[in-house]
């Protein structure tokens, strides 16, 4: 199966929360997401890098309509001490490319990343698969990313718009 | 579409880079991945929380066999302040629960964190999409990890055996 990109997909009804200082033992992010789930909230993409000193950062993209049940939640983890502090941020928008293999060829990632650094956009979240490599960006900047990936991925069709999702 | 978890996978062969205190402005992903490409050095997984006070941390996961090339560009990128320093770790493993709607149905990935967390299996790091949600753990973790997520998805076929990737 070759590697190829077949299409751009956008999300801008997103927020984005993080989660600074979870303590980094069994059972947290059960306790986060058993949360969410209770609270019927859906989630689009959830983030933990590699923690340090035990202390790890979880990010989480819930859809913008579950804003209040998240700001809630956020704020009982906060109280009950699951997280130091929860940063809640809504002008997010997210940006992939979806394909085969893309995981297992490095430069189809490098070339959606450097496509956004020539516009002078920055990546905030990163999350890839094999199916897929998804940015989190700014949301005043979706237009701009749509455009300049596009146009890295389907040179031929500069017109053909990307599929918002 | 019914949201449902379609298979357990896990994939032993990995390494953990997580490059600390990258610069977090346009340019740095798009290096990191340009120079990994130019090696030739695949990568399952790519992971970016958000970051805070202008830095921020990006977890890879490059095929265990490549680990001397990572090595090398981890030392490179040090030394040129791409990252203030790179933490290599190869006796990790990764495993994910593969099926549709996954991301929009929370408690599904609630239900794989909490049976880690009953089983004492610490989450590393995590990464989700529609159609995945990936962990990585404790190298020899794998096979409990890999007993209790497909226990906790297909209880009816304890017998049947995690596909490896
Ligand atoms: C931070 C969180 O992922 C924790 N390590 C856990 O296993 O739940
Ligand atoms: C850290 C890195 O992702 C940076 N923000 C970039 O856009 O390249």
């Amino acid at each position: 199966e070759r590697a190829e990109v077949v299409g751009v997909t956008s999300d801008s009804k997103i927020a984005k929360v993080t989660l600074l200082d979870v303590a980094d033992e069994p059972g947290i992010a059960a306790r986060v997401f058993e949360d969410l789930a209770r609270a019927g909230i859906n989630i689009r993409l959830i983030i933990q890098s590699a923690s340090s000193e035990h202390q790890a950062r979880i990010t989480f993209i819930p859809e913008l309509e579950s804003l209040d049940g998240t700001r809630e939640l956020v704020r009982r983890w906060e109280a009950e001490g699951v997280a130091r502090r929860g940063v809640i941020e809504s002008d997010v928008a997210k940006i992939s490319i979806v394909g085969s293999r893309l995981a297992s060829t490095p430069g189809l990632a490098a070339r959606m990343f450097a496509a956004l650094a020539r516009e002078g956009i920055n990546i905030d979240c990163i999350s890839s698969s094999e199916m897929k490599v998804a940015c989190v960006i700014s949301g005043d900047r979706l237009d701009d990313a749509t455009r300049v990936v596009h146009r890295e991925f389907f040179p031929e069709d500069e017109a053909a718009a990307a599929t918002p999702s």
